[in-house]
């Protein structure tokens, strides 16, 4: 998760 | 397969085809009415003339931007949503280049060996200023090699989820929980390409392309990595910072 921060952002975000 | 029945194997397929169908970036209506629209002569030469820096920036653009809907891809598949965090994003950083690969062979006319890119249909010369033809090249052969197989959506949906629900990626927490859902989606792709396909071995075809996937994907970073070792600031300042964060 440290490591790819935009990555678990993007699986944490709702639906786009 | 023991264990597991036809209804959930079902549920299973029809959970990622309808995954991929909502994020496959182009429609298949979309792709046919593209079909035969190519760059033009002078398009390609307006590309060949771009700076090396510049054209790697645009295809840096178009990788991430593809990435993102097999993100999207990946979220809306039940079992994927079910593997821990660590897992997922894992499974993502390893395979979502090589799920884009093959997701390019719905965009790829392997008529006149061309690939749909920034709005229109162009062959490999078109990328000549990136200063890679052997990836170019060994890309083109693999979306052709797949075209021949002429998987439907169902079969790509369900190849693309396999390949990234996979156990051979290292570092894996729950390894056996990634292989348990992987079997499932290959018994289900099995059972879709038995009433599909005369040929009795299309599936382990399909299987038989995926170490050129690695390969491909492992050619990409040893060219990014030559290309950052000469442009740097490029990379750094330039490039999509998700493409940065998975290849870098």
């Amino acid at each position: 998760k440290e490591k790819h921060k935009i990555l678990h952002r993007l699986l944490q975000n709702s639906t786009s | 397969a023991p264990g597991v029945s036809m209804g959930e194997l079902d549920r299973i397929a029809q959970n990622i085809i309808k995954s991929h169908l909502e994020t496959c970036q182009y429609t298949a209506e979309e792709l046919q009415q593209l079909a035969w629209q190519t760059h033009s002569y002078e398009e390609v030469k307006m590309y060949q003339s771009k700076s090396r820096e510049v054209l790697w920036q645009q295809c840096a653009i178009q990788i991430t931007h593809a990435i993102q809907y097999v993100v999207e891809f990946a979220k809306r598949i039940t079992g994927f949503m079910e593997l821990c965090q660590n897992d997922q994003i894992l499974l993502l950083k390893s395979g979502c280049l090589e799920v884009v690969l093959v997701r390019m062979c719905r965009a790829f006319n392997p008529l006149n060996n061309t690939v749909l890119f920034e709005g229109k249909y162009g062959g490999m010369q078109m990328f000549k200023a990136l200063g890679c033809d052997d990836l170019v090249s060994a890309v083109f052969d693999f979306a052709k090699s797949l075209c021949s197989l002429q998987l439907t959506e169902e079969e790509i949906a369900l190849f693309s989820a396999a390949v990234l629900i996979s156990t051979d990626r290292p570092w894996l927490m729950e390894p056996r929980k990634v292989q348990k859902l992987q079997e499932k989606i290959y018994f289900a792709l099995q059972h879709i390409m038995q009433k599909n396909h005369m040929d009795e071995d299309a599936l382990a075809k399909l299987i038989g392309r995926i170490p050129t996937l690695a390969a491909l994907c492992t050619l990409h970073t040893e060219e990014l990595q030559a290309f950052q070792q000469l442009h740097p600031e490029t990379v750094n300042v330039l490039f999509p910072p998700l493409y940065k964060e998975l290849f870098n």
